[in-house]
């Protein structure tokens, strides 16, 4: 109906439904589903591309910790600002005339429906552990990158839990096959909240990447543009220097596989609300994120390699 | 539904690489049930903590005898949760 608020949260039926209600707004938007979290419930990818086979891509991902709430609410921002902005916004139709786009807004379904209706403070898959009393493991501890060396507990009641082995969960499998498989993305970032960082590879060893100077100027960018709108400071560089060591991470396996361009973000916690961000903070928080998001995907369109 | 009655969130802010590994110790002690919202890894970034009821004391008491700096973030968590649903349900009639 369009009368979707995008400043309020919602629940994962609600957000299917805007992801259907954008398909069939815009020609260019198209939901595929690229797998299905542990409880067999389907991983929607929203699809931005004006045409061509095999283009070159951007990646982003939200809500892969389901508790932080703001990440998947400003994915729907997002999604709404790429569609309604092209053909309007120069940056963003030359960037779609050139490339296509994945939004993955909810990346842990399962966490997120227990998180309505259980424990609002879940963070983990769904997944059980054999022989565990424990549910759930950290999606961002059970990539294929240092898996299972320090940084991640081998703990399962711990809530970063790194999982039986690498992939265990097919939420994180699901985006594996689709990057092997899709062979071309060359930007991948993952949407995180709170604490107001923005990171670069590597997480679980202090060895910088190769990268590590274009990245970090990139950050730069990146965070003066965000700040420019509301003055929220945000703070960069690797993970491992910036925050703490964490193995098993999404984007020192992204970094791995070739996409250079690979960044996590820390949304905001102005309000000293944690990932329980006020509602009235979700657009806020979409607009500083989508101006840091836009000189990330620019400069991948302009640096093409 | 789990409730969070009484929890706390505390955001301890640490001066020195000593008060870092003694809230990596903290951390170990799974008795006490903390959700770290931040991890303590470095004395710039702060360290946010949940911290169940019946626990807040005891942490309380020994970040106090380590003389570690910390600020309630969070008087009662389930306040915060009560009225993110209000808010939700009050933005769901409004769609209606």
């Amino acid at each position: 109906s369009g009368s979707f608020d995008f400043g309020a949260y919602h629940t994962l039926d609600d957000i299917n439904s805007e992801l259907d209600h954008l398909v069939s707004e815009y020609s260019f938007v198209e939901k595929i589903q690229i797998g299905e979290s542990y409880e067999k419930r389907p991983l929607y990818v929203l699809k931005f591309s004006t045409g061509g086979s095999n283009r070159p891509a951007i990646w982003l991902d939200a809500g892969i910790h389901s508790r932080e709430w703001v990440t998947q609410a400003s994915a729907l921002w997002i999604a709404n600002k790429i569609a309604s902005d092209y053909g309007t916004d120069a940056s963003i139709t030359s960037l779609l005339d050139k490339m296509d786009l994945f939004l993955l807004p909810v990346a842990n379904p399962d966490g997120f429906v227990y998180t309505h209706t259980s424990n609002r403070m879940w963070r983990k898959t769904r997944s059980k552990i054999p022989g565990s009393i424990c549910v759930g493991v950290d999606p961002n501890r059970n990539w294929d990158a240092g898996f299972g060396e320090a940084g991640a507990s081998g703990n399962s009641c711990s809530e970063t839990y790194h999982g039986p082995y690498p992939n265990s969960e097919p939420e994180v499998k699901s985006i594996v096959d689709f990057v092997k498989s899709h062979g071309n993305i060359k930007a991948f970032v993952s949407i995180h909240s709170y604490s107001q960082l923005l990171l670069y590879p590597y997480g679980y060893t202090e060895t910088p990447v190769p990268d590590q100077q274009e990245l970090h100027e990139v950050s730069a960018k990146a965070v003066a543009a965000l700040s420019s709108l509301y003055g929220t400071k945000y703070k960069y560089g690797s993970i491992i220097t910036t925050i703490y060591r964490a193995s098993g991470g999404t984007i020192d396996w992204t970094y791995n596989q070739g996409i250079k361009y690979s960044f996590t973000f820390e949304l905001r916690d102005t309000g000293r609300y944690g990932f329980l961000l006020p509602a009235k903070q979700i657009v806020p928080t979409a607009e500083e994120t989508w101006l840091a998001l836009k000189v990330i995907m620019e400069h991948t369109r302009d640096n093409m390699y | 539904l789990e409730t969070f009655v009484g929890h706390q969130v505390l955001r301890i802010k640490t001066k020195n690489e000593e008060e870092v590994k003694q809230l990596q110790l903290l951390e170990s002690l799974e008795h006490l049930e903390l959700d770290f919202w931040i991890n303590p890894s470095a004395t710039a970034v702060p360290v946010d903590v949940r911290i169940p009821a019946v626990s807040v004391q005891s942490v309380k008491a020994f970040l106090e005898s380590q003389g570690i700096e910390y600020s309630i973030l969070i008087e009662d968590l389930q306040d915060v949760l009560d009225k993110e649903k209000q808010d939700m349900a009050e933005s769901a009639q409004r769609q209606r």
